[in-house]
């Protein structure tokens, strides 16, 4: 069955983008069904796995605003011999708080889980598998867009930068799924708060760690993610890490936290 | 006269809130009169800035939607014997984008220039000097908070991270400042653009400095930030990186920053 996660954080740049692509491009590459959702104005995503703006003929906007189905915004992202499909975001999609707002819709939130029921039931009808994961990378802030990701998931994964602001940022974030979890999404869960950014040389990283482990406790993946380098040089080539780098400490990263994240679902 | 500036980016984690808090001491600290808005619902600068959320008894949500007087909302930061006042910001600020959309307001994007205007007003008649300098702190979005701040600037610092990510969004948001310009506020000029979090050990950071310089010349401050711990250390003790560590490598490029901005000032 098809699981949504939504990778959210309204703290900036904490890594939910990477997070998108490279946890993506590792579940695909063990023969997982993976789609990779863009919500993200400045569509980093897209161009992370290949897809520049202008060969973004459809978009995550076509899917909320104009009812196109999902299954025609999507495309597959030019990633080596690896199945991957992605439905890009753009520029656009930084109007929809405006545009859901002023027409006072009472459903404004449920766009993107409606779209996701109804393709869920054209695949039943005709008989085809679904994906596997959906991920949905979110923008920072709490706003519509991150309020239908989180409507329309079965679970949130959190990226936490190792730094003191993000940390500050972590209660409010809980609060917000608390809400959604209380009126727009029951059966919401937290997939897993993964530690992003981890640098084993400086203090700080540690406190953070300790500090989250220590509140969060299972929650928290085992697998963080080391600050590399190689991670941010990777979108330039328009490549996951993965691809790009594949023996790099932050690929390695990203292929142990996929297959915890198996295991810990074959254990539920 | 009163120069407001905001310090915007809608690429999360570029260094906005840090910037707002370093320049802002390092200013009041030659002497200049500085007023730091924090229009961020993280409320990081107020917590960099040692004002912990229970000292918030007025925000700029009450400024932009109560009408508070700026001068009532005002507090003086905690930061040993510098003179730097402070409006904190807090989590009732993401409401603003539903709240000012729904009421379908004419003027929802010109609530604090309207404020500051106001405040001036206030002052003039009391024969009161200003403040030489306004900064606000932007969250991380292209939303009515930042085309607030944007409406009321007369200018626009932009701190822009050495990555590729953060690259891709700067033509977007040069095209939201151009929009600006043309309709909300005619006045509105380019402050300039930091490079930050520069990194001489990679060739990433000298890839994009190249780029930026390439194409925006003298718009480039030549101070860059660099990648310094010590800067994100800081504000889990509330205070500015200037005042926690003067001596390391972020706190001297922020007094450099801010004697370039000085002299540039001095020079139109
Ligand atoms: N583990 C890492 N090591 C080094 N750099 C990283 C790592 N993870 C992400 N980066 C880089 O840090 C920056 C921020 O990451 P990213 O864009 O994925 O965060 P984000 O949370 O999606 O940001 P935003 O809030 O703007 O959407 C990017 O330039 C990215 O390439
Ligand atoms: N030059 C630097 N060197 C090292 N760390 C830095 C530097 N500048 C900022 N940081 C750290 O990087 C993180 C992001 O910076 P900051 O929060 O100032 O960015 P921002 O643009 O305000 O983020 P947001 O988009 O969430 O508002 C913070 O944890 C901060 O402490
Ligand atoms: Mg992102
Ligand atoms: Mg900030």
């Amino acid at each position: 069955r098809e699981r949504i996660i939504a990778i959210a954080n309204q703290k900036g740049g904490v890594g939910k983008t990477t997070t998108a692509i490279n946890l993506g491009t590792a579940l695909a590459a063990v023969g997982e069904r993976v789609l990779v959702f863009d919500l993200d104005p400045q569509g980093n995503a897209s161009t992370g796995l290949g897809v520049p703006p202008a060969e973004r003929r459809h978009t995550t906007y076509d899917v909320l605003m104009r009812g196109t189905p999902i299954e025609e915004a999507t495309v597959s992202a030019n990633i080596a011999d690896i199945a991957l499909d992605l439905i890009p975001g753009d520029v656009e999609l930084s109007a929809v708080e405006l545009e859901l707002a002023s027409a006072q819709t009472p459903r404004r939130n449920f766009r993107l889980r409606d779209a996701t029921a109804q393709h869920r039931e054209r695949r039943a009808l005709k008989g085809e598998d679904g994906y596997d994961y959906v991920l949905i990378d979110c923008p920072p802030s709490l706003s519509t867009l991150t309020l239908n990701a989180l409507t329309a998931a079965d679970s949130v994964l959190i990226p936490l930068q190792c730094e003191f602001f993000a940390l500050e940022g972590l209660t409010q974030l809980m609060h917000t799924i608390e809400a959604v979890r209380a009126s727009l999404n029951t059966t919401l869960e937290i997939q897993g708060i993964v530690l992003t950014m981890f640098d084993a040389r400086n203090n700080l990283s540690e406190q953070v760690e300790n500090d989250v482990r220590g509140h969060f406790g299972a929650k928290v993946f085992n697998t963080m993610i080391p600050r590399n380098v190689r991670l941010s040089e990777a979108p330039s080539h328009g490549k996951p890490a993965l691809i790009y780098d594949h023996r790099c400490p932050g690929s390695l990263a990203y292929a142990r936290l996929a297959s915890e994240m198996l295991q810990r679902a074959r254990q539920q």
